[in-house]
């Protein structure tokens, strides 16, 4: 069995060492309640500075 | 020899057409009393003067009288197959096929029956007709299509028409293509070539207990310049050879029967085996549970070793390996499958012949095997698999984490969808929603964008974000997203928790097949694992993620999905949501 997760575009960076090694066609093995990535910060949530 | 000539082909037709002629002449003067048997070539044995070729029937369609949806059914020897439904119509056309056996003192009498189907009279035979297959192929040696009278059964008027072709195969064609094709199982990619472990397989699933040197004694026989790969054909005419010293082939790979007879028997059987289900097929007589359990074509998946038909996983050089890096460790961990459930995976989801086979009836097979299994882990019995399971992954279960005690668990199910202690499962930075954690312990592949996950892992055609998530959930935020695939493994913590916090929108049902979720199928161009197989799909709202999509998939053995919330509670991350169990 599998679970698959989508994230809308541009919601989440997903950590740098889980995508270099699907890069690699590796699976990684993770354990429940792991860091998987953080969301974008959202640019409606930025205020520009004048 | 140039096989492909025109001059060649006529030679061996008219050596055909005298062959077949010559048993005519001698069954009409020994005709064998009634009650002879017939069937496929391991029921008894054919002697190769009694072979007079394989036939392929085409039931090409008939003209009825009268408007309605219409079957047909071949009756052949103590075996009886049947045709697709046709459309409502006076001129049902099926195209259906079916090869038979025909020897010399065996059946040759085939019996067609016509019968009217609809809800209210079921199956009414409206017609019959019979014809000899043996003058059919005399008279009519190029499988002209030829029209027979359907009789009524009470009146016998003629209620219609029914049009038949027939053809017999040259023997020696079959063999060719025969040695070909069981070989090119074993071909994954599909370059005609095959390397020694390859090769080995194919011995193996032929239940040959050659010892390793002889193997590559053999092989190496084949491999005339020594670059560590020999081609199908030079292959196939090595094991002609071979066959004829000692026999090679000891058990059928499809049905798994033991073939103790001589190589003419078990082209035979396997010629007639490997066409079930295959092309447009009549149905009937074999795809039956208990010979899909012995033949590796169907041992398709990972969790097979843990159902009643005793495949076993063995280590040491029988096992395959799926490599896999433990993040924690940053170690590169093996992941044990039995080689014969890795070929047989292989053959049938990474080949087009094997999933048209899939399509023809053995996803079906894969329903019913795993609605089986669910009954079994189901049962008090079950439990008694506990401490062989436990023996086999002792590196890989800590049973320390375990929330209940081993006597706890009254059947394999409930073991198998074990809870963990509290706390065994830290969360990353609970307090911060925007960080996102694992849903399961499981092997993960992660992808920024979709055209990375096709490029790098998933391989079936078919495959988009719009089909994984079925036509009851607006797909279009999702289409350019981000994709994270957790697979669990056999002695994987089954339970799967939410990635994010948030609320739960909806829960959408998508039915499907069964096919396993290994990565030998999902790296499949031909299969489409994620799109095809049965899902549930909830939708998550978040604050920091916006929406996200959490679709569970359901596979082999292991089909059951069982959610723990509903629509409208608010989850946070690492929070249970639900598990996956044996069933269908």
């Amino acid at each position: 069995s599998t679970v698959i997760c989508v994230f809308e575009k541009d919601s989440i960076k997903i950590d740098e060492d889980l995508l270099a090694n699907s890069a690699r066609s590796l699976e990684t093995l993770v354990t429940v309640g792991m860091q998987l990535g953080v969301s974008f910060p959202k640019l409606e949530n930025c205020v520009l500075e004048p | 020899g140039n096989g492909n000539s025109t001059e060649t082909k006529e030679s061996r037709r008219s050596k055909m057409r005298k062959k077949i002629q010559n048993f005519r002449s001698r069954r009409r003067l020994s005709r064998p009393g009634s009650g002879s048997v017939s069937g496929l070539a391991s029921q008894r044995s054919v002697s190769a003067d009694d072979f007079a070729g394989i036939a392929l029937l085409t039931l090409i369609g008939a003209e009825m009288k009268f408007k309605d949806k219409w079957l047909a059914c071949v009756s052949f020897g103590e075996q009886t197959f049947r045709s697709e439904i046709s459309d409502s119509t006076e001129k049902p056309i099926w195209n259906s096929e079916k090869k038979l056996l025909l020897e010399k003192n065996g059946p040759s009498l085939a019996r067609i029956s016509v019968f009217e189907t609809n809800r209210l009279l079921k199956n009414n035979i409206v017609g019959y007709c019979e014809l000899d297959l043996l003058d059919f192929v005399v008279q009519e040696p190029d499988s002209t299509c030829k029209s027979f009278d359907l009789l009524d059964p009470a009146s016998s008027n003629v209620v219609g028409s029914m049009f038949v072709s027939c053809s017999v195969e040259d023997p020696v064609e079959t063999e060719t293509c025969f040695a070909k094709r069981i070989l090119s199982i074993v071909d994954y990619d599909e370059d005609g070539k095959l390397s020694f472990s390859e090769f080995s397989d194919l011995m193996n699933a032929f239940g040959n207990v050659v010892a390793a040197n002889k193997k590559e004694e053999l092989f190496k026989a084949a491999d005339l310049n020594g670059d560590g790969v020999v081609t199908i054909d030079e292959l196939a005419a090595l094991l002609a050879v071979q066959q004829e010293q000692e026999p090679i082939i000891n058990s059928c790979p499809v049905c798994g029967e033991a073939l103790q007879l001589d190589k003419l028997n078990a082209m035979i059987h396997m010629t007639l085996c490997f066409d079930e289900g295959t092309g447009n097929q009549m149905t009937g007589g074999f795809l039956t549970d208990r010979q899909a359990s012995y033949g590796w074509m169907f041992k398709l998946s990972e969790w097979t070793h843990l159902s009643t038909y005793d495949v076993g996983l063995n280590t040491g050089s029988s096992a395959s390996h799926i490599v896999v890096i433990d993040r924690k460790t940053k170690r590169l961990v093996e992941e044990l499958i039995d080689s014969k459930i890795v070929m047989s995976m292989r053959a049938i989801y990474q080949s087009k012949i094997g999933l048209r086979l899939m399509d023809q009836g053995a996803k079906e097979i894969l329903q019913n095997l795993s609605e089986k299994q669910g009954k079994k882990m189901n049962s008090v019995e079950s439990a008694q698999n506990i401490p062989s399971f436990l023996e086999f992954f002792k590196d890989q279960i800590n049973m320390a984490e375990v929330k209940y005690p081993l006597d706890h668990f009254k059947t394999f199910n409930e073991f198998f969808v074990r809870e963990l202690k509290p706390g065994a499962r830290p969360i990353a930075c609970m307090d911060q929603d925007d960080v996102a954690v694992s849903a399961a312990d499981c092997r993960l592949m992660a992808f920024q964008s979709v055209d990375d996950s096709t490029r790098f892992w998933i391989k079936g055609r078919k495959f988009s974000i719009k089909g994984l998530l079925g036509n009851d959930v607006q797909s279009d935020a999702f289409l350019d997203g981000s994709l994270v695939i957790f697979r669990l493994a056999p002695q994987d913590y089954h339970r799967f928790h939410s990635p994010v916090s948030g609320v739960i929108e909806k829960f959408v049902n998508v039915s499907g097949s069964l096919y396993t979720v290994n990565p030998i199928a999902v790296n499949s161009k031909y299969c489409n694992v994620f799109t095809e197989n049965k899902r549930t799909i909830v939708i998550i709202s978040t604050a920091e993620f916006g929406k996200v999509a959490f679709v569970a998939i359901g596979a082999t053995m292991v089909g059951s999905i069982s959610f723990v919330r509903q629509e409208g509670d608010h989850v946070k991350k690492g929070d249970e949501l639900g598990y996956f169990s044996f069933g269908g």
